[in-house]
Formats: structure tokens, C-alpha cells, sequence
């Protein structure tokens, strides 16, 4: 829930600096946090050029910010040791953007109970709730699965939870951390007015008849068409696995019913991009001959709009069958332009054809490896499940390779393990800052409704073993012998990583397993450019032209020097040990003598006024008690006469 | 491989924000919260 107050809002691009106090890590892993709000909201971020508020991430004690804008100039929100995870990076920037904890909505003990008794003896204050007279839930329902709300641990006194949820269902789900909820982001989205995001192209599920706007060539032989099942395969759409009956669409190429050579093309509807790097994702079956292949092609136009030119971007051959496969095409276009598929059937007897579904079309960078793990409820049901991916290379050259470890009863671990390849000789040892990203991907069809868990972790090539070696050295020098599947022997590295991935429960949850399929998204890039200073704007000096041009106008005295300050002339007074010239000419003069004369005679006035207030003071009132004197004379007199 | 050829970053401990904040002894307001001046007052 949001706190009011327009007072509180950052601007849409908020300045931000990364301290060189954070961690190397913690620097990657918060630029990889921008790039989920570049992608889901309007919020964009920009080094600091010299705006008069910024958030400067710091690397303080603990993982803390201060909710919403408070603009006091240099704004600190501290990513400590430990907090470099990119939810929790996206949980602090949303205090920073002027979000509470969920639970501390108004309406809070409506959807969960606090049992106060659990609570650590004075974190109690730690459960207020805030009324609606302070935060805006901006009309959305409560939201057990934000980024933002405690889980059920928090702040235990023991082992017994202190937060339960009203539904049972949500128990365990409350305190993700693993991205934007879906109301997080309509909550985001409203308080911040936003329409669209900088990095969101498209998406298509083909759920709809206009097939999002994508339009069939004509120049081709067959066209692709709109089906819901194939008796070769697949039996179901990728976007709802068959589960919702009379729904369930995708785009198939019949290459069965057409000859060798012959194509099939699908043009997306003209997108228009503003960062100049895309990436290209989608889902493919094969049911049809081994050699069918997927071309994609960029219809791009060139300025006066009329002219196009295609150009194939990527061939994509030997898609295997049975299964719906993951592809990710990267593409670096400027200028308007279309996608373009085309299906091609290939040699061989096709009893089918190629299917595509669940296209995304953003401006991110695109993972450097997929690791695509079949059947995968086997794994997670059979004991000590330990899996390794297949080797990979990096951008630089390093072989590397992922280990999923589930046997664990709670968590999933992860780690990354450098490995020997083929071009060790050539490279860096030991190996310096590459930052290896690993993400579960969140299956669902739209790229902005995911929530992928990622995690990443930076090799430190200053980092020793307690036998003095060092970590990410050469892997033939430090790694242990190991053996591929096919037998061939190399060696690996020890891992790196976390025994606390992803929990068993999460992992089964949302789409993480979908079709008995998961995706692991690797990348790793060399990050070494972070560890230098981040550029610090220069304060704008004004140029000797524009100075001259202002001070012509005024004339300083008494020898007073003009000087431009805030693109302002003004004069600067000279001044000695105890004199002075002031005023916007320096046409007044003043000393230490002055000063001392007007503080002596001022006080000697005070004290005169106050002298003649007291002495009349005194005389008025002595007067009046003669008057009362002289009048209870007369009264006893006369008593004494009456007596008489 | 042996078993423990890893090298666990969490240390065998998932740990929350208000985890690592209450670890580490700070009293933050709502555990990861930083209140002005004007605020504490």
C-alpha cells in the first residue's frame, strides 16, 4: 500500500548512483533489478547527471531505503552484504517509490491473523497497520503473493509463525521473493500513471482470432493457420496445456500437405523500438519431417517508410520432436520494422508440421544458454536428485556448467562450477569477474506476468580455498576429475552458489514445470567494467562569454568583484580583519567597531526604557496605597463616632 | 565428486531481508524501513 502524498512521488526516470562501497555482485545484480522495472513499469533509471534528488545505493548495514521521496538531494538505500538478490533489490526500490509492506494495509485483519505472542519481545510496533487516511491500497484486493509482504517467520520469537493467513492455501506464499507480483505492478502502474513500458514490445498466446495483429504473406505456398491440437502433435497448446476446454490456440504449419522447398510466412505487425536490441522468445513443436526448419526474418523500414528490407536473422534447424521447445533470438534493430517466421519444409516424410505459441517480443537482453530439463517430475520425486547441465561457454570463452541439487527436503540448491575447455590456454586464470545469472523461468505465456527466481554470483579471482589455492583458478590446476554422460573425462571446478534457490513448494508452484518441462536461463558476462567509479556529474561552470555578458549590467564599489552565481551576477565585497563592504553594490560600509558600539548603546537603551517603566511603576502604585490609607482612616473614625 | 564440493553462499540458511537486518542488530522501523528526522520526531 502506497503513502499519499503527491509530495512523495520520484519522477518516472528516477537519478540514481551505485557507490563504489557495493559489493561487485550487488552492482550487477542491481542493474539486472532496473531492467525488471524497465520491462513491467514506466519506472526508468538513469545514472545522476546533477538533479536535485537522486537515490544513491549504497553498501550499508543491511538491506533498508526510506518509503517514497523525501527530497533531502542524495537519497540512500543500502544493499549490505547478503542483500544482493534481485528481489530484494525490487522489494526496496518499491519502498523507495513510496510503498509500505503489505501487511500493514488497513484492512490487514481481514486477510491475516497477527499472533502477537510469537512476536520478539519489542518488534511488536513492527505489525501496525497504517490507516487509510495515510496509505492507498489503490483499490486492489489484498495481495498475499506481493514482493512486499512479510513471510510467516517474521520476527518469531520461537519457531511458530506469527502471521497466518485467513485462506490457508496462501501460508507458505506469503513473503516471495522472487519478482513482481501481478498486483504489485497494478499498484505500481496506477500510482504512477503508467500506459506503457520501455522495454515491452509484444506478446501473442493466439488466444484471440485476430492473432494479434499478425498477417499471412502472400508470397509463399501454404499459410499458417490456427489450430488447437494436430493429430501428429501436439495435442495441446503451449499457453494452457489443454486444460481449458474450447480454448487453447496456436499457429501451425501443415508442411505434410506441401512440397519440398515450399514456405509458409507470418509477419508480425509493425513494431517500432526505442532501445535498438531485442530479444526474441517463443516456443516451438516439431511434428513434422526432421529437416523442417523455422526461419526468422527482420522486415525492417527504412525512414520514408515506403521501402522494406528482409533480412534472415536466424535458422533454426533439427528442432526435435515430441516436445515443445524454448528459442531465443537475439536481434538489434533501429528501426521500424516486422518479424517475419517462416516454416520451410524440409527432405524427408512429414506426417505434420511445425507449431509455434506463446511469442514474446521484448527489448532485454536475451540469456546466453538454455538449459532445458525433460521430464522433471522424476527427478524432484526420486531421492538425492543431483543434475548437472550440459557444458557451456561463455562470452568470453570460459566452459562452465550449472548443478541443480533437490535432494534437499525444503530447498533447491544451485551452484556454478567453472570447468576445463578448449580454450583455457587463451584465457585469465584465475578467473576475473564474470557474472554468472541463473534463472528458473516462470513459464506463462506473457514475458510481464512472469516470476522467475534468479539469482547470480560473481567470480572473485582474489577468493582462496583453505588449502591456499585459489577459487576460480584454471580448473586443470584446482578442479576434480569428472566424466560427461558419453564418458569423456574433464575436469570440474568447485561449485558456487546457494542451497536456498528455490523452495520445493515454489518450485511446483505458478509455471516453473510446465508439460513435465523446466528452463534454466544462464548467463554470464564480464561485469569488471563495475568496478570502477561510476562518472560523477560535473556542476555546470559558466562559459567567460555568458560571465561577461551578466556582469555588464551591474557595477560592484568599492573596488567589489562580479562574480555569476546560479546564472545570476553579483558582487563580491572585499572585507579586511574587522571592516567590511556590503550591500548589492558594496556601497555600505561596516566594522567590528560598529557592531560593538550598537550592541553597547542598544543595551544601554533597554535598560534606560525599563529604569523609567519601574520608577513609574513604583510611583503609580505608591500612590494608589496612599489613597487607600488615607480612606480607611476616615471609615474607623467614624465607626468610633457611631460607637459612641 | 564429493558431496560438499560446493561452496554455499547462504550457508545453509534461507534468510529474509528482516532476517539479515535483525542478524546484524539493526532496529529499522517495520525491520528494513529508515525513518527521517522528521518522521522520528
Amino acid at each position: 500500500n502506497s503513502i499519499i502524498g503527491e509530495n512523495y512521488r520520484w519522477p518516472h526516470t528516477i537519478p540514481y548512483v551505485l557507490e563504489d562501497s557495493l559489493e561487485i555482485n550487488a552492482k550487477g545484480v542491481i542493474l539486472n533489478a532496473f531492467e525488471r522495472y524497465r520491462l513491467k513499469t514506466c519506472i526508468d533509471f538513469k545514472p545522476w547527471t546533477g538533479e536535485a534528488n537522486y537515490i544513491s545505493v549504497i553498501k550499508g548495514s543491511g538491506c533498508w531505503s526510506s518509503v517514497g521521496n523525501r527530497h533531502v538531494g542524495r537519497q540512500e538505500l543500502s544493499i549490505g552484504a547478503n542483500c544482493d538478490r534481485i528481489a530484494t533489490v525490487q522489494h526496496e526500490f518499491l519502498h523507495a517509490l513510496g510503498f509500505w509492506h503489505e501487511q500493514s494495509r488497513s484492512d490487514r485483519d481481514d486477510y491475516v491473523s497477527i499472533v502477537w505472542d510469537r512476536i520478539q519481545s519489542g518488534r511488536e510496533h513492527n505489525f501496525n497497520t497504517y490507516s487509510d487516511q495515510l496509505s492507498d491500497s489503490l483499490n486492489v484486493p489484498y495481495d498475499y503473493t506481493s514482493v512486499m509482504h512479510y513471510s510467516k517467520t517474521a520476527f518469531q520469537n520461537g519457531t511458530e509463525p506469527t502471521i497466518v493467513t485467513r485462506i490457508s492455501d496462501f501460508e507458505d506464499v506469503i513473503g516471495q521473493r522472487m519478482d513482481f507480483s501481478d498486483y504489485d505492478l497494478l499498484k505500481l502502474n496506477r500510482l504512477y500513471n503508467c500506459s506503457s513500458s520501455l522495454s515491452f514490445m509484444d506478446s501473442c498466446n493466439f488466444e484471440l482470432e485476430n492473432v494479434c495483429g499478425m498477417i499471412q504473406s502472400s508470397g509463399d505456398s501454404a499459410d499458417w493457420q490456427r489450430v488447437s491440437q494436430i493429430p501428429s502433435g501436439p495435442d495441446s497448446d503451449h499457453s494452457n496445456m489443454g486444460q481449458c476446454e474450447g480454448s487453447g490456440f496456436f499457429m501451425h504449419f501443415n508442411s505434410s500437405s506441401v512440397n519440398v522447398g515450399a514456405t509458409a510466412v507470418l509477419e508480425s505487425r509493425v513494431l517500432y523500438p526505442k532501445r535498438g536490441f531485442q530479444c526474441l522468445q517463443f516456443y516451438v513443436y516439431n511434428s513434422g519431417s526432421e529437416s523442417d526448419q523455422l526461419n526468422i526474418y527482420i522486415r525492417e523500414y527504412s525512414a520514408d517508410s515506403v521501402n522494406s528490407s528482409l533480412t534472415l536473422v536466424e535458422e533454426i534447424k533439427g528442432i526435435p520432436s515430441g516436445n515443445w521447445q524454448l528459442y531465443y533470438v537475439t536481434l538489434k534493430v533501429t528501426n521500424k520494422f516486422r518479424v517475419v517466421f517462416e516454416g520451410r519444409r524440409g527432405s524427408g516424410a512429414s506426417l505434420g508440421g511445425l507449431s509455434i505459441d506463446d511469442i514474446n517480443l521484448s527489448e532485454t537482453q536475451c540469456p546466453h544458454h538454455v538449459w532445458h530439463i525433460r521430464n522433471f517430475t522424476q527427478f524432484i520425486e526420486s531421492p538425492n536428485a543431483t543434475l548437472y547441465s550440459p557444458p557451456f561457454y561463455s562470452s568470453k570463452g570460459y566452459a562452465f556448467q550449472i548443478h541443480l541439487d533437490l535432494s534437499q527436503l525444503t530447498n533447491v540448491g544451485i551452484y556454478f562450477h567453472l570447468i576445463s575447455g578448449a580454450n583455457d590456454d587463451q584465457l585469465q586464470w584465475p578467473c576475473p569477474w564474470q557474472q554468472a545469472t541463473m534463472t528458473l523461468l516462470d513459464q506463462n505465456p506473457d514475458i510481464r506476468q512472469r516470476m522467475s527466481n534468479q539469482r547470480s554470483i560473481t567470480t572473485d579471482p582474489f577468493m582462496t580455498t583453505d588449502n591456499g589455492n585459489y577459487f576460480w583458478d584454471r580448473p586443470s590446476k584446482v578442479g576434480e576429475v569428472a566424466l560427461f554422460p558419453n564418458g569423456t573425462e574433464f575436469r570440474r571446478n568447485r561449485g558456487y552458489g546457494t542451497s536456498a534457490f528455490i523452495t520445493h513448494e515454489r518450485l511446483k508452484s505458478r509455471d516453473f514445470i510446465k508439460g513435465n518441462d523446466v528452463f534454466i536461463l544462464l548467463t554470464v558476462e564480464d561485469i569488471s567494467h563495475l568496478n570502477s567509479t561510476q562518472v560523477q556529474p560535473i556542476p555546470s561552470m559558466p562559459t567567460t562569454a555568458s560571465v561577461e555578458d551578466l556582469c555588464s549590467q551591474i557595477r560592484c564599489e568599492n573596488d567589489g568583484i562580479c562574480a555569476v552565481r546560479d546564472d545570476k551576477a553579483e558582487c563580491r565585497c572585499q572585507a579586511g580583519e574587522d571592516w567590511w563592504y556590503m550591500g548589492e553594490r558594496c556601497e555600505k560600509r561596516g566594522s567590528t567597531r560598529d557592531t560593538i558600539v550598537i550592541a553597547a548603546s542598544s543595551t544601554a537603551a533597554v535598560f534606560a526604557a525599563m529604569l523609567i517603566v519601574t520608577l513609574v511603576s513604583v510611583y503609580c502604585t505608591k500612590k494608589k496605597y496612599r489613597k487607600r490609607t488615607s480612606s480607611k482612616t476616615e471609615a474607623v473614625t467614624l465607626e468610633n463616632k457611631n460607637v459612641y | 565428486t564429493p558431496d560438499n564440493f560446493v561452496k554455499d553462499i547462504d550457508g545453509g540458511i534461507d534468510r529474509d531481508i528482516f532476517d539479515i537486518n535483525e542478524d546484524l542488530g539493526l532496529d529499522l522501523f517495520e525491520g528494513d524501513i529508515r525513518l527521517d528526522g522528521v518522521q522520528v520526531r
